[in-house]
């Protein structure tokens, strides 16, 4: 109904605002109806501010900002509608290394009482994980195996092969 | 935690039964290209109940069950997902400690779905999921190359992430 | 033509089972046309198998094989109508540190006459440039820098601050 | 090398003039998300003639004009984009050493090319380009995120980068 639909909208909306300024200090996020007067056709609109910059239209953002602007989006929504687990595929591949930090800063600090599930090449990821899995497909036939990984008790040699490094 | 493990056999890349437990918070995924990570994030999507074989990345439901490379070896007889859901905080008198849920598919194209055993209708097990937090909707599954998606340009499709919420 | 169409893409088609050939010893990949009597309006198909896996539709590759294919398909037409230089923004986003380096190894070893440009956050990428350009927004303030780098002798501070590193 | 160098002023992000030179094989282009890389691989695509405001992640022509953020300061009267490109291999008598092809658009909507430093028309500029191997159609250029695209799903599409081989 759009009772509903406009008061949790509300709640995202304000859950965005604080979670961009959050992540990004001195700049701003604001979600809101194109067409406020009937909110259950209405589009929703992502305004964003980085720090330091002026307001862009989406298109003029760089690949790692928006995916930056997604993800604090995705955090928003999150915290809108709880799920007891959250599975990541990648979603860091565009960041450089501070944002990929300020990512995981703000995943382990603000839902530590959630289970998520990243897949990742990053190391700085690999490193923030509380259980490694690897999987492989050993002998190269096709079969995907599966080792658990102590990132931290691992020879060099062995975590390289495990996460296709050189 | 509420999802306490995950099982694959026949699904996909993955021919031999493989567990991977989530003991922890945050767990990480690693691997080579091709490994089979994001077959991971398929099974994921596939035993919450997502009805279409595009979403799995398959373009028929005959796709998710394990075929040999160049035919060395039998294809599996069926695809099945099974997951394990901690319910020691539930409400409900009587429920189980712990919820087994399995999704199978068989060459023949029957979909069998049970629950702790017992063959269960969809129905059933969509209830009990969405009380425990468990969903399509609520978000929980972001797949690979899908977070730019995610502010797709045209503001009416990301009102339909909204809409789940409300 | 559709005479002029045809030879240049049974040149193309020889490169990319090279190309493919040569990046993957032991796989294969072939293009063909959709509807060979009708080549004007026809689509191209592609078809490859990597090195121990079976023959797969384009949708069921990994996010990196697709890469990998879209890399060789690109080397193969380069081969077919060199152009002077070629621009790459973060084509090895996707790829692991094994992939990368052999997409590396290949771009140096078949194209060791013509520039390329390459936009990239991988240290494995860094390394192997002639001429390093750091970008920044020093001062934040909006406003594009330029800083050349010599990556050998720089001190890591320096290095970090210039790739957006932790 | 054909490509000497690349001189950016006022265009998008770079409000102060910005010489790239590109003097080895392989040149890297590195720094922190959202500082200006891939503004630099637009600047290609424009001065190489690419019509469309969109290939360029613009919404208009007057986006490629250096816009300061949040107003502190003026917004460049013109975005600049001039690559030198080496001449001394040519065929024609009497024919300059090195070509310096400059685009300049200015507020007022107005687009003017300069050969040499004296305006030229588009059709002269790109027949030299085009002899000198440079080209949109060459695929000489790549952007962000789109070489996933390159593999794109639909037969027909992939045809059209074989015709412009033809
Ligand atoms: N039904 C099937 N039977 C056997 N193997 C399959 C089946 N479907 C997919 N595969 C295999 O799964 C592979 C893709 O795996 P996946 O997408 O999980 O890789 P990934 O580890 O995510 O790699 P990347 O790091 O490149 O994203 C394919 O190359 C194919 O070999
Ligand atoms: N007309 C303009 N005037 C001023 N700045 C602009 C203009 N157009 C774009 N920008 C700036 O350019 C930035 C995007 O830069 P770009 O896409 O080149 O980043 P990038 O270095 O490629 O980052 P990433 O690593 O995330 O891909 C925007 O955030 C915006 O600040
Ligand atoms: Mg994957
Ligand atoms: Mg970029």
């Amino acid at each position: 109904s759009e009772k509903a639909f406009v008061s949790t909208f509300n709640v995202a909306k304000e859950k965005f605002a604080a979670t961009f300024g959050a992540l990004f200090p001195g700049g701003s996020g604001e979600l809101g109806l194109t067409e406020p007067e009937n909110p259950l056709d209405s589009g929703i609109d992502v305004r964003v501010r980085f720090p330091g910059k002026g307001e862009l239209d989406l298109l003029q953002f760089s690949g790692g900002e928006r995916s930056l602007i997604a993800l604090a989006l995705l955090f928003a929504i999150l915290k809108v509608k709880p799920s007891s687990f959250t599975v990541l595929d990648e979603v860091e591949a565009a960041l450089d290394d501070v944002n990929t930090q300020k990512f995981l800063d703000y995943l382990g600090k603000e839902f530590s009482d959630r289970q998520f599930i990243l897949i990742t090449h990053n190391k700085i990821t690999m490193e923030r994980a509380d259980r490694l899995y690897g999987v492989t497909m050993r002998g190269g036939g096709g079969v995907s195996q599966v080792v658990s990984v102590d990132f931290k008790n691992l020879k060099q040699d062995e975590v390289d092969e495990l996460i296709g490094a050189a | 935690e509420v999802l306490k493990e995950i099982a694959l056999e026949g699904f996909k890349s993955f021919r031999d039964k493989t567990v991977f437990k989530f003991d922890g918070l945050l767990t990480g995924v690693v691997g080579p290209n091709g490994s089979g990570k994001s077959n991971v994030v398929d099974a994921i999507k596939w035993i919450l109940g997502d009805p279409s074989p595009r979403s799995i990345r398959a373009q028929t439901g005959l796709e998710a069950i394990y075929r040999p490379a160049n035919g060395n070896g039998d294809s599996a007889g069926f695809a099945s997902v099974a997951i394990k859901i901690d319910n020691t905080e539930t409400e409900i008198e009587g429920e189980p400690t712990e919820w087994e849920i399995e999704r199978r598919y068989y060459k023949s194209g029957e979909s069998v779905y049970t629950l702790n055993g017992k063959t269960a209708r969809l129905k059933d097990i969509r209830a009990i999921m969405a009380r425990k937090g468990f969903g399509l909707g609520s978000l929980s599954v972001v797949g690979q190359g899908e977070i730019d998606g995610f502010l797709s340009l045209v503001p009416g499709d990301r009102r339909l992430v909204f809409e789940d919420l409300a």
